[in-house]
């Protein structure tokens, strides 16, 4: 059975598409059938690995997964890449519901060939993102250590506790990663502290750190475990992996 | 006259939030009559003066500025509150170019006793975003020194255009600020010399540097002029504010 991962939280900046790439490499190097979705107009996720975004979304055009979805560098690991086309953007954005029946559909003629499928999904609680949500089994949440993080979350659980609601929902907490750890600063500490004491066991044990090669693996077309094996970001992303897999 | 200015940049985290009430906040600590409208849902422009959001989006409510708009703790710096509400916020975005001008008209009452009014807007380019573009005088985008940040520009510039080619337009280029400077990474001057080679005199002279003051602020309520002011953000949005009133 597929497990579909949305990786989202409507704050900007946090590490959603840092986290989709990098967990997706990982899963694939672990021998996985993996498929990462973009679904941000940024095309972030498709362009850190080194890709070129479509100029239409085949969500719209109609295209199916097997013409769409194209390899990576990575063995195992293949890419549904995203669209800047504003007007099929806002196209997606209009439909509501029937948004989420295309991506639901399309996700299920992709899920026959794959073991994992990671959603990339933009900085907001709008309709691409509902509909991210409402097709997936799994949320993973990055949260950055930082005063801001906390703030919005509880906008952001609303809108996953009512599609979580919707009949023929399967969509359970996956998990909430803490990114961007900085440990000489005292501010991610008590980030850390409030958010596994507001959120408990759901809390991924990994933390992923502040690491220059984390932000640098991109500009090389890949992800940081290809880029930097040994750095701290690249071993914090192979132990997020192993917890995904363990739940 | 006043100098509206829409702080925007699709891009998540890349410090439009910062800037908005630390700018705003050096503005007003320049004897400049300022007002920081919140545009974005998560509110943070608001939960970082240590203010609560509004239960209802005045836009929405027909609220007049004289009733809505709140003081901060820094004198001749006062607040539109921002709102968490879904249905507000859904409701503004689907009226489209109704909600330029309810916002126009709402700004046009608070220029008469304001100086400077700085908007701060979602990580998006969706109709919010192009409502406060369409009702200022000039847009400020911070860029964040990372390999990312280039990626979506040719988008938002190209919404940009099309906005200020529109008729009653006055939205001209305020500046591009780059933010969150790390002189340690080789990336960061990657990017600054690749911005300033590709926008030139746009981009301001000042640089933001990555300052833990900066993000601590927020935890006690005020800019990071008030909170640390001999820290090198401090100074670095002291010297921003010097450039944005000589343009
Ligand atoms: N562990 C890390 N160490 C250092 N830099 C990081 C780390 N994780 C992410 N970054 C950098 O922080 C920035 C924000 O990360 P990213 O773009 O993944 O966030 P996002 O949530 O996808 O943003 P958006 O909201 O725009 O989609 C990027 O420039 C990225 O390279
Ligand atoms: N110069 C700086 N030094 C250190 N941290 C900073 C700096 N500027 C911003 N930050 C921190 O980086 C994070 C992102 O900044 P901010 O929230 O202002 O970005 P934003 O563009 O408004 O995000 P969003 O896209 O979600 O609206 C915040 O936690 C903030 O405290
Ligand atoms: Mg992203
Ligand atoms: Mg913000």
């Amino acid at each position: 059975l597929v497990r579909t991962l949305c990786i989202a939280n409507q704050k900007g900046g946090v590490g959603k598409t840092t986290t989709a790439i990098n967990l997706a490499a990982c899963l694939a190097l672990a021998d996985k059938e993996t498929l990462l979705v973009d679904l941000d107009p940024q095309c972030n996720a498709t362009t850190g690995l080194g890709l070129q975004p479509l100029e239409r979304h085949p969500l719209v055009t109609g295209q199916s997964p097997a013409e769409a979805t194209i390899p990576t560098g990575t063995p195992k690991l293949s890419m549904l890449p995203g669209s800047r086309s504003f007007g099929d953007t806002q196209r997606l954005a209009e439909e509501g519901p029937e948004c989420t029946n295309r991506l639901r559909r399309y996700l299920a003629q992709a899920a026959a060939t794959s073991d994992f499928i990671l959603i990339d999904s933009p900085p907001s609680l709008g309709p691409l993102t509902e509909a991210a949500l409402s097709a997936s089994s799994e949320i993973l949440m990055p949260i950055q250590c930082e005063y801001f993080a906390m703030e919005g979350l509880t906008q952001m659980i609303q809108v996953i506790k009512r599609v979580m609601q919707q009949p023929e929902q399967k969509l359970e907490f996956g998990g909430i990663l803490l990114t961007m750890y900085d440990h000489t600063l005292e501010l991610a500490a008590e980030v850390d502290q409030e958010v596994r004491e507001f959120f408990g066991e759901i809390v991924f044990e990994t933390v992923i750190p502040r690491d220059v090669s984390v932000s640098e693996a991109p500009s090389f077309g890949c992800s940081v475990v290809e880029h930097a094996p040994r750095a701290r970001g690249a071993r914090a992303y192979i132990e997020l992996c192993m917890e995904v897999l363990e739940r």
